[in-house]
């Protein structure tokens, strides 16, 4: 099952007991997932059950040099898709993409990489 | 010696700086 | 020898009185003491705005793309204090290879403050320096300090 790291991450967030809840509070930072792929085509899905009022994050991959005190898509080792607006970050360029999303909406994030790493 | 730098504010002590959602981002939405 | 937080709360209304920011030639300003300092006492905080540290990177290349000085100084690995656009006269103190204060970041109450305090007895009028200690770098920085134990590079 794939959960929130509880290494790979910024110090200051706090991971919920489940590991699938993450709250920050002291700036804009990141946390890892527990699984990673490097090689091939790779499909992960997650249903958002609850975003508090004024709470935004940004979802997607990010490689193991994108810098965990800054959102992913901040460098060029991470791309994201954000709730507030929808939208896309890649070197903290940020593009349209897709109307926001909350609490309900289910997200896939599809990754192709080559067969060889 | 505010002048050095414009719109420059004296502080007594430290502040804590709110970083906005766009912090990190070249354009702020 | 009063507890640290004490003698911080009286630093907020002494230090106005106690320093004053003079036109320096070589540096174009400078911290100057309108008083006698004896050896130890606190002098100034160093205030500013506390920001994370990937925040002062970002920062210090903004502002040397609009060609402002910047003034920040590094509490410790996760933040930064950036006295370039909010802060106190403390921006304004010069390093010295033989200083007359020196900082140390100080606890109280939770925050962590950088408080410029005096080696020695330091007389009214003459210039407040402390070693700024910067990282060693590839790229020189030449000190212009003038004291005998010059070391030629800030970094």
């Amino acid at each position: 099952t794939v959960l929130l790291a509880l290494h790979d991450r910024a110090p200051q967030l706090k991971i919920s007991e489940d590991r699938l809840a993450v709250t920050g509070e002291k700036g804009y930072c990141m946390v890892r997932a527990t699984h990673w792929v490097n090689r091939g085509s790779w499909y992960w899905e997650a249903t958002i059950e609850e975003m508090p009022e004024g709470s935004a994050v940004r979802l997607g991959w990010g490689q193991d040099y994108a810098n965990l005190q800054a959102p992913l898509g901040y460098d060029k080792f991470g791309y994201s898709w954000r709730s507030k607006k929808g939208t896309k970050f890649h070197e903290s360029g940020g593009k349209r993409f897709s109307n926001g999303y909350g609490e309900g909406d289910t997200l896939g994030f599809l990754i192709i990489l080559p067969e060889r790493p | 010696w505010s002048a050095f730098a414009p719109d420059f504010k004296e502080l007594d002590e430290n502040v804590e700086y709110e970083e906005r959602e766009s912090e990190f981002d070249l354009t702020d939405e | 020898n009063l507890p640290m937080a004490m003698r911080f709360r009286h630093l907020k209304l002494t230090s106005r009185q106690s320093v004053g920011v003079f036109r320096s030639q070589i540096h174009k300003r400078g911290l100057f003491c309108q008083r006698d300092i004896e050896s130890g006492e606190m002098v100034i905080e160093y205030a500013g705005e506390v920001i994370r540290s990937v925040l002062a990177d970002k920062r210090e290349r903004q502002y040397t793309v609009i060609g402002m000085g910047c003034y920040m100084f590094r509490i410790d690995e996760n933040f930064v204090v950036d006295a370039t656009m909010k802060g106190n006269a403390a921006r304004f103190i010069n390093h010295s290879c033989d200083p007359n204060c020196y900082s140390k970041v100080v606890e109280i109450l939770g925050h962590k403050h950088i408080i410029i305090f005096a080696l020695r007895k330091i007389i009214c009028g003459e210039e407040l320096t402390y070693d700024y200690k910067f990282p060693f770098e590839e790229d020189k920085i030449p000190c212009t300090c003038g004291s005998r134990r010059c070391r030629k590079f800030l970094n």
